[in-house]
């Protein structure tokens, strides 16, 4: 699912941030510019300044900037979805923040797409998902469809 | 010949998946 949705990012999104593998997203730069360009009214520029991309190898830093992104996605999901997200997808961050565990960042690459897949320019999103790789299109169509079977309303 | 079958099939399912997916309605609630 991470490398599934790693490849989704890189190949759809112009991040500044690098954003070649796990270890590259665990601070949260990249992420929260995937978010800004997903949806640049919510994920405005005040939103994105709060996000430090001074972080190095501290996961104090790390930790907090993906408190900052988690907390936007749910509040996204809430407040633009009319959903909760589910107890089961939520990723543990520490895990992230401190070990680069690529499950835990896998769910977090989940819930941004299924933000990319629900905002005004999902049909611009989802075109291009369409684009890729046959095997891409699987795990991101299985990774969409464990989201909406778990949808609170 | 089956693995064109196979592949057709699995191009039809993603297609249908993500045709659904773009005619969904976009989710506020208002």
């Amino acid at each position: 699912l991470c490398s599934t949705l790693l490849l989704w990012s890189l190949q759809t999104f112009n991040t500044a941030a690098p954003c070649r593998d796990v270890q590259d997203l665990t601070n949260g730069v990249a992420m929260a510019q995937v978010l800004h360009q997903i949806d640049v009214a919510w994920f405005d520029a005040s939103w994105l300044s709060r996000i430090k991309d001074d972080v190095g190898d501290n996961w104090r830093i790390k930790s907090s900037n993906l408190k900052k992104i988690l907390q936007g996605i749910t509040d996204y999901y809430h407040e633009f979805l009319g959903q909760q997200i589910s107890e089961e997808l939520i990723p543990d961050l520490n895990q992230i923040s401190e070990n680069s565990d690529p499950t835990e960042l896998g769910r977090l690459l989940q819930l941004i797409l299924g933000c990319a897949v629900n905002c005004e320019r999902k049909q611009e999103h989802i075109q291009n998902i369409m684009t890729l790789e046959e095997s891409v299109q699987h795990v991101v169509m299985t990774a969409i469809q464990e989201l909406m079977s778990k949808e609170i309303m | 010949d089956p693995n064109m079958k196979a592949g057709a099939t699995s191009e039809g399912v993603l297609a249908n998946f993500f045709n659904s997916l773009l005619s969904k309605k976009t989710g506020s609630p208002g």
